[in-house]
């Protein structure tokens, strides 16, 4: 799966 | 990306910038609380310790520069600007901001996502940020009037807090297990500190009237 990245917000 | 997560980020953005440029343009920081400001520079130092390990988008890393940046940028100039470090009112800015990182730490240490230094850390960087106004909440509230840059630099941090809860409130329902009770439960509390502010700040701007914050 696409490393799904858990902190995307600013 | 979503237009309450951008506009939150373009609002945040705008406070910092407005409280930047008004002190390197009239060199003064009259009525900022110090405080405040080192708990926000805190509060990037602590939640963007990622910006070299994970890269997320270029928008992600600019707007962490940026924050960072702007943050330490204010704490310097009122610190160490040799003609802003003289407007600051030490005796005024008294709010012991220590006794808010202390609970914010112990929180972060027994309720957090996962138990390793990077998330615990990030925990406390959000908790903290809910609390970090209250410092300037304080100082506007015992210097009692208002000057508009500052009461701009207010009220654009709340709207930006107020976006982002549209922001998880629409990413709720468009993603599924989409699900941060921290972050909501931080992000609530902070916009409700912010509420009384808005409410006088309306007040005064419906009124036409110079914001008298009650004592």
């Amino acid at each position: 799966s696409i490393h799904e990245h858990e902190k995307d917000e600013l | 990306m979503n237009i309450f997560r951008l506009a939150g980020d373009m609002t945040h953005l705008a406070s910092v910038l407005v409280l930047l440029l008004k002190i390197h343009t009239i060199k003064s920081c009259a009525g900022v609380s110090l405080k405040t400001q080192e708990l926000y520079a805190l509060v990037f130092a602590t939640r963007y310790l990622d910006i070299v390990t994970d890269f997320i988008s270029v928008y992600n890393t600019v707007m962490k520069l940026i924050f960072l940046g702007s943050s330490f940028s204010i704490v310097w100039y009122i610190r160490h600007h040799r003609v802003v470090r003289r407007s600051y009112d030490k005796d005024q800015d008294t709010f012991r901001h220590y006794l808010l990182m202390i609970p914010c730490m112990l929180l972060a240490l027994f309720v957090h996502e996962k138990f390793t230094f990077k998330e615990v850390m990030w925990t406390f960087s959000l908790y903290l940020e809910a609390v970090a106004i209250l410092p300037q909440l304080v100082l506007l509230q015992r210097t009692r009037n208002i000057d508009n840059l500052t009461g701009q630099y207010v009220f654009l941090l709340g709207a930006y807090r107020g976006l982002y809860i549209f922001n998880w409130i629409y990413r709720y329902f468009t993603e599924p297990h989409f699900v941060h009770w921290i972050t909501w439960i931080a992000g609530v509390v902070q916009t409700l500190l912010y509420a009384d502010f808005f409410y006088y700040y309306f007040e005064s701007w419906k009124n036409n009237v110079r914001l008298q914050l009650p004592a």
